[in-house]
Parts: C-alpha cells; structure tokens; sequence
C-alpha cells in the first residue's frame, strides 16, 4: 500500500474573489 | 459611475478541483465541494484583515473578446458598487446558502468535477473585502 504523500491545501481566501468596492467618498 | 472592471485568473485555479483540501481560518480542513456558506462567514469573522461581502448578480454576457468568456457584473456591498469580472464560463462563483455555481455548470462539472449550478442574475455571491477599507 501507498500512503498518501503531501497533498496541497489551499487557504479558504483563495476560493473568493477578492471584490473591492472602489470607495467615492 | 462607470463599472470598475477586474479580470480573474484567465485558467482554473487548482484548488477548485474536487477533491482539493481547503484550509479554513480556524484550521479546519474541508475539500472543496464540501464548503458551506457558514465555513466562509466564520472563517472571515476569524480573519483580521477580510470579510465577506455580498455580491449580487445584475448582469451576465458573453465577452467580446473570446467566446470561453463571460462577463459577469456584481453590485458589491452595501454601497451597491458596480464591478464587473471577466471569467471563464467554468469559473465557479460560491452562492450565499447554495453554493458552487457558473456560467456554464455542465463544462464546470466536466472540467473540475465539481458539482455546481447555474450561476444566475439574482444570485448573492460570497466576495472578500478589507475589514478596514473607509
């Protein structure tokens, strides 16, 4: 049997697109 | 005010195929295609620098510029910001209580093999913002 190696884990950040509001004050 | 425009990553990022681990911020793991929307609120209610924002769909079009491509406007926020983001029509959005979903879910389902819906005008969006942004 083969044990898994490392698998990448990625930050949850990464899975949301980073919108920000553009500010008109 | 005209649109603010963003370009998202023009290729599928990794970690959006099933089966990826995902880090939360209080260092739970979870793959992908497990995420709920309570994951991303308290993982940001955790973050020091982000927090969710809600990001409704007012507008979906194909783009001008290539026919694997979308545009996909947002109103951000509480302001009601208008951004609009060009995007793969696989590129899965996740939706408040839903949510994976695209513009094209069947090619998102083949390409990535994550299981997803129909991104829609009317969808509410998860999206990030700075905590501290005035």
């Amino acid at each position: 049997n083969v044990e898994p190696r490392s698998v990448p884990v990625f930050p949850w950040h990464s899975l949301v697109p980073f919108l920000a509001p553009t500010q008109s004050d | 005010h005209p649109p603010s425009s963003t370009v998202l990553p023009p290729s599928l990022p990794p970690y959006f195929i099933r089966g990826s681990i995902i880090q939360l911020a209080d260092g739970e793991l979870k793959r992908v295609e497990d995420l709920k929307t309570e994951d991303f609120i308290q993982s940001a209610e955790i973050s020091s620098e982000l927090k969710i924002d809600s990001s409704t769909v007012e507008r979906i079009e194909r783009s001008h510029t290539s026919p694997n491509f979308a545009v996909v406007q947002f109103s951000v926020g509480e302001h009601r910001t208008q951004v609009s983001v060009e995007v793969l029509l696989e590129y899965p959005f996740f939706v408040f209580g839903q949510g994976w979903s695209s513009c094209c879910p069947d090619r998102t389902t083949q390409l990535l093999e994550l299981p997803c819906t129909k991104l829609s005008v009317g969808d509410v969006c998860i999206s990030l913002t700075l905590k501290n942004l005035k």
